[in-house]
């Protein structure tokens, strides 16, 4: 539908973009957004004609209205394989979670070190051993790994990922990862919720 | 140790504090916050006293440093007995998150609608029908539900819940709840880290 090689410009234009909006500028020439990637403005209307109508006349582009189109093309149009590492209670449920899959997330291994543990069938899949991380990596494609140890094995489990070659980690583990720039990470951590919640049901007690 | 008026006084103090927060003021007497609240300078100080050296002299108090720790003594010296509904996946696994303990939060009734599960030990814990809800809501004093039910059935258990008693819900399904002002609500939402992990890593694939 949209050809491959302008598929591939996509996240160089998101990426200036991006830049745009930091610098806060709300328009953009076509000319402009080619000289920054080395396009001609030709290449630039053609490609950005497949996302959309964004040209405004004398304008160009406006840049968040832009830039908000194709964050979500690019979000959407990615398909993620994924792996869980630690098959506890975290772990198991969360693959059972549909919303990772409607993100484009699929979950295609889960690993554990505990012998106990390994072996079992959990949502359709069987648990395996962290020696065989490096080599599912590679032959399931897996881009993202998911930490659900706990916190003193998050670090070492971050870093097998890593030398696994995964790009991004979602760490459940109330910890702060130490990732190379090469990896992206992002966490989850319930407390900030839980502690708002606290205080605000306490301020709420006393009125 | 504290004196039961002085803690009852405790999040009146922190609520007009935030306002003055809120306002960006860095300093204030015992005589405004007094005036504030309808009590004199001098009982002001001596509640104060107990939480902390915090009078500058010729200053008064330094807002945000006050502030922090009422902040601090607030949010750990209550307890909040919680109750989880829908035993499944999630539910199941925050049963044995022990950072909620921690942040003060015990998880002393665990509910479900569901034949098969109600009635089962998960965690401790005999899986209880709804129709007890508003009964151990009262006898095991629980402020705040769980809510971990598909997002179909979050609002009429968020109902339940209100009717029931409780003053503030953590929800973990993935839609918006409809809550009367008396009850705090925080969402819990993994998506939104997703989208993130997903965006950052795209970015980075074509680095
Ligand atoms: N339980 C929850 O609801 C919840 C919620 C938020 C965050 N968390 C966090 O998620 C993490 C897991 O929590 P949980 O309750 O599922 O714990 P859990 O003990 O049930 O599961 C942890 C699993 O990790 C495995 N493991 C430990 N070290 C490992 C290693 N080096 N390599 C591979 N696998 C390893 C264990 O064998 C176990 O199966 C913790 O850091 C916790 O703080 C849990
Ligand atoms: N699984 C996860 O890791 C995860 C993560 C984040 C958010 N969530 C959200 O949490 C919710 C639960 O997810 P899950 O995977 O545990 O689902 P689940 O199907 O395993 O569990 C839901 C439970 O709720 C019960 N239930 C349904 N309707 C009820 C009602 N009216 N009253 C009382 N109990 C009722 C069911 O019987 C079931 O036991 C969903 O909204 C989901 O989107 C799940």
């Amino acid at each position: 539908r949209i050809p491959r090689p302008t598929v591939k410009r996509l996240s160089l234009y998101l990426r200036e973009l991006e830049s745009r909006v930091e610098l806060d500028q709300q328009t953009i020439s076509s000319k402009q957004l080619g000289d920054a990637l080395g396009l001609t403005d030709a290449q630039v209307r053609k490609d950005l004609a497949y996302f959309g109508q964004f040209g405004h006349p004398g304008i160009g582009y406006r840049v968040s209205e832009l830039t908000e189109r194709l964050r979500q093309i690019f979000g959407t149009d990615r398909k993620w394989n994924a792996a869980v590492i630690g098959a506890g209670n975290i772990g198991r449920a969360l693959m059972t979670y549909q919303r990772f899959r409607r993100k484009g997330f699929e979950i295609v291994a889960v690993f554990d070190n505990d012998a106990d543990v390994i072996g079992r069938m959990t949502s359709g899949h069987r648990v395996r051993p962290m020696e065989d991380l490096p080599d599912l990596v590679r032959e399931r494609d897996i881009k993202i790994g998911i930490v659900t140890v706990p916190a003193g094995a998050a670090q070492e489990v971050a870093d097998a990922l890593i030398d696994a070659g995964v790009l991004g980690i979602l760490n459940f583990a109330p910890i702060r990862l130490d990732v190379r720039d090469a990896v992206s990470i992002t966490s989850v951590d319930f407390s900030v919720s839980l502690e708002q919640l606290a205080f605000q049901v306490s301020l709420g007690l006393t009125g």
